[in-house]
């Protein structure tokens, strides 16, 4: 007969790691360095600080099979996490600070642990966290994770006189990897990085001592992310009965305008109206049935307010063209930043970017970028949206030819990615984020169609 | 400053639901009939019968918005659920009976609960479940999920009396859907599902009242697959430490023979020896470190014997081929299945096809069909480990060109598939898997160069 049994959320992320992105000990150095990386640029923009991150790779030893062992150590200049949240925060999955409505790179509340997770499954090490909030003390922690109850274990806990007022985190961990394999991926990750957020200084040091530096082109930190309220099309009745539960409100008007982005007091009484529900109505009054009307009816409104995007921290053209001329040196660069749209109530922006020439190479295909929330995704490219949309373009009406020097860059932000995967490896294809991204390749690529043409017709000139 | 929040894992998935595979209100309709099929195959299989799934989509009406909401039905002879497991089955996320190391189906603990949390989401309709075991009750719940809290709600429950002695479950759930833009890709699976299970019998009827019949081609029912042990290969510390709790063996040579795949006596013994460990010495006394030394030793033991894979269940070279012929009516089919092979000591088998001819349409590229425990894979192509070695391949060797009209058939079976998504779109590219589907294709690639060239001869001589 059967037996039944439940596992526990780390428990099941430790059986199942490829589906985090520890594949193999090669994927497994560069999700590490990745996840760590991704929370230190969190941390910094949490407090407004041009972030300082620096990442060290040192060889250790190996196993008697041969595979590598290796040492990361990552420090920043973020926030820092305060004291009582420091186990969790790195001991436990789904814990964070990042669950709110609003963009980061996190997301999950899992990234970071899981690499922390795979180091102790691989070298049975714990991880070692310092970390300030720039107050008078800091404070070190040497942890594990209990994987079938999913919490932490402090093995240490020390208190550090911080005369210097520093501020930041530090993690180090030791895991079992390939750095020889990881090596092309690891350096372009970063170097991706650093052209979406050259606000950054990002330096490394791999186990051979070449030290690579990407030091920060502006001075200008991005305007911060605002945290927003969910918007009326996304609303389900789950949700609905959690902020039923949670609301100090008692009447169904000021319920709409406390909870929703963008829903005043105009608003609120024409869609009350509309849905024949009474204004003055207790929400915790509704019924089971009337929750379900009040959720189709939110979502089938047709004059609410779409989601503004002032809450979301897009690239900016300026800053696309900038990094984007740094590092390839191309010909001509075609920008373009579309409206804000919406899916399921989440605000985003799409941006969009066609390079020409310069180092471009010539290949079979143009060469693809794709950034979400100011990361790089390197892998799993024949899968995101972006890919599939540049599949369905018909590029001889804009008489572009694939095999010409061309790289298209696309940029998602908002305040909730759509990624396919734990990993975040790809993006899933939802209609509103095609069509957006469908729309802002197809300016971009106008653009770089009548500089071709121009270019064209000054080759003939001069031959004449 | 950062609010810090835990969340259950439930909500992780409410609120990520790309990652399960509910993108859209089409994808949610194949996930969900994909899901509860699955469940019913396993669980038929689990008594050794021959399944008989039946599938009904009823439309119940329309959102305000116009998005239709469905109800669907799938009922099965399969072993049933004990009455005190069926809130904990269906109710809640990462509880189930699939949690061993055994081929099947089923592997996360979440495919048809999630199915059930979306439609509860977007419905707020409860789950009817209705069971037995063949015994003289059978078992009626009313079903909600308790998202934040990850557990069941009953909301009512019924003995009936069986007097049939009828044995299987039948689920009623309701859930907004796009039936018509999903219909391809579920009759689809429906079809690529009775291909490579010829032994069970699925009907289908969809929202207009179409019936689609799948019947079985065979009386057999397949060699059930057995549970087996982990193989010493594939031990990290987490699992020598949680078999050392747990354990009642007093010495290391019981304790190796005991827990470990292929480990007896005699092997134990030389084990013991190479790694330089007492073979009378209680597992329990052993320090942190020397569990760590424990774990690589046995990573790097030479002379382990390779998992055995009788605990597997391929489809067979026969299978494979009726399977083929009767959906394609190729001119010719090549079949190859590879040894038993093993990751991170989980063993798998590869087994391969290629087909040309008959109904196979010439298009592009090959057209690729993708099996992992007898389940087909419809979505991601681009990114599963099979696109990527048959794009590697150079095919000119062969005398193929990719505009034939050839059909590739790869098929993993094991205790463990190394599926890169929740959804269970595509398999990740570990080292192992790749190699032997490399191997399985170049054989069958091989097979039909002969198959080709022996036609062009024929076709020479008769031209003269
Ligand atoms: N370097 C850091 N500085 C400050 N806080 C950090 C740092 N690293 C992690 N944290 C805190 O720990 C939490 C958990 O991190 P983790 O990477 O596991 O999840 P996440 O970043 O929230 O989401 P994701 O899974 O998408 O990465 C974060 O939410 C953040 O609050
Ligand atoms: N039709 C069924 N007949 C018998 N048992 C079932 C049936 N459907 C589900 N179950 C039981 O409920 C459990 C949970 O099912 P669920 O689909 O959520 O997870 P799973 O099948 O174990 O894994 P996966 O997430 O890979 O599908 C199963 O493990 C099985 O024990
Ligand atoms: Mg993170
Ligand atoms: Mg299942």
């Amino acid at each position: 007969a059967q037996t039944f049994e439940e596992i526990g959320v780390a428990d099941f992320f430790y059986r199942n790691r490829d589906i985090a992105g520890f594949t193999s000990p090669s994927r497994a150095v560069f999700s590490a360095i990745r996840e760590l990386v991704e929370n230190s640029l969190d941390a910094a923009e949490d407090v407004g600080a041009l972030p300082d991150v620096r990442v060290w790779m040192f060889k250790k030893g190996e196993t008697t099979s041969g595979v590598s062992i290796y040492k990361v150590r990552v420090e920043d200049n973020g926030s820092g996490v305060p004291p009582q949240s420091i186990p969790s925060a790195f001991g436990k999955v789904l814990f964070g600070s990042k669950f709110k409505l609003r963009q980061a790179r996190g997301t999950f509340g899992l990234g970071g642990t899981m690499a922390i997770l795979y180091g102790q499954i691989t070298t049975n090490k714990p991880v070692k966290v310092i970390s300030s909030a720039g107050g008078p003390k800091a404070f070190a922690y040497k942890l594990m994770i209990d994987v079938e109850r999913n919490r932490p274990i402090v093995l240490s806990r020390k208190v550090l006189n911080n005369g210097s007022g520093w501020r930041g985190t530090i993690i180090e961990l030791h895991l079992e990897g390939d750095y020889l394999r990881a090596m092309p991926k690891v350096l372009e990750y970063l170097k991706q990085t650093a052209l979406v957020n050259p606000h950054a200084n990002i330096t490394f040091v791999d186990p051979k001592g070449r030290l690579y530096v990407f030091s920060k082109a502006t001075e200008d930190v991005p305007r911060p992310p605002k945290e927003t309220k969910p918007h009326p099309y996304g609303v389900d009745v789950e949700l609905l009965q959690r902020l039923i539960r949670a609301t100090n409100c008692r009447n169904m008007l000021d319920f709409l305008r406390a909870h929703f982005h963008r829903v005043g007091e105009v608003m609120a009484k024409r869609f009350l109206e509309s849905a024949g529900l009474d204004a003055l109505r207790d929400p915790r009054s509704l019924t089971h049935d009337e929750v379900v009307q009040l959720s189709q009816e939110m979502k089938s409104f047709k004059w609410f307010l779409p989601p503004d995007a002032s809450c979301l921290s897009p690239l900016g053209e300026e800053l696309l063209r900038a990094g984007i001329a740094k590092e390839l040196r191309p010909e001509f660069i075609a920008v373009c930043q579309r409206k804000p749209s919406a899916y399921s109530g989440h605000p985003f922006i799409v941006e969009c970017a066609m390079a020409y020439g310069g180092d471009i190479p010539k290949a079979e295909y143009f060469t693809l970028y794709r950034f979400a929330n100011r990361i790089p995704l390197l892998y799993d490219e024949a899968s995101d949206v972006s890919f599939k949309v540049i599949r369905s373009i018909n590029w001889s009406r804009y008489k572009i030819s694939s095999d010409m020097p061309i790289a298209i860059f696309v940029h998602i932000c908002s305040t909730k990615v759509p990624y396919k995967t734990i990993g975040k490896e790809f993006i899933a294809d939802r209609q509103e984020v095609k069509r957006e991204i469908l729309f802002g390749i197809r300016e971009v690529a106008r653009q770089v169609q009548r500089f071709l043409s121009k270019r064209e017709k000054a080759e003939r000139q001069r031959k004449r």
